[in-house]
């Protein structure tokens, strides 16, 4: 029999990841600036880019293997709380892609990543309020 | 002629999340 494949990762983050901005440009996952992600969010329409800043990261007591992150988002300071594997990389303002483990998102994807801190503001996206 | 080998193409929001604020206060 086939071998199972390990469970399946997203493979946009794969570095070499072809990524297409709103914009119409394509680049890889790697070479993505801050710049890229406001720019698109701009063009978009409908979509806006929040500043989420980390407040709090623990490991997940429901769900083993899982961190928890809490995150303020937006002018609002709205909390916000999320589980991922810790090889989830978010895209830090100024600093580029963060994760909670760096090294099992190289493994994984190949991705070169900060280690994730609490401070850190990462880019998010949100439904653009109607004026 | 060789054919370009489809390479598969993410739009940009697939990477970034999408943390929608509740209204809790």
């Amino acid at each position: 029999p086939a071998p199972t494949p390990a469970p399946s990762n997203p493979s946009h983050f794969m570095k070499g990841a072809i990524i297409q901005l709103a914009t119409g440009e394509l680049k890889r996952v790697e070479d993505l600036q801050t710049q890229d992600f406001v720019r698109s969010a701009e063009v978009s329409g409908g979509l806006k880019i929040d500043s989420s800043m980390v407040v709090d990261i623990r490991t997940s007591q429901q769900r083993p293997g899982l961190v928890v992150l809490h995150f303020t988002v937006g002018e609002q300071q709205s909390k916000v709380t999320i589980d991922v594997p810790p090889e989830h990389p978010f895209f830090v303002f100024g600093q580029g892609w963060s994760s909670c483990s760096p090294e099992r998102t190289a493994q994984l994807y190949g991705l070169a990543c900060h280690h994730l801190q609490v401070g850190d503001v990462c880019v998010s996206i949100t439904l653009q309020q109607p004026p | 002629n060789v054919e370009p080998r489809s390479v598969p193409v993410f739009p940009w929001h697939s990477l970034v999340p999408f943390l929608a604020p509740t209204q809790s206060d």
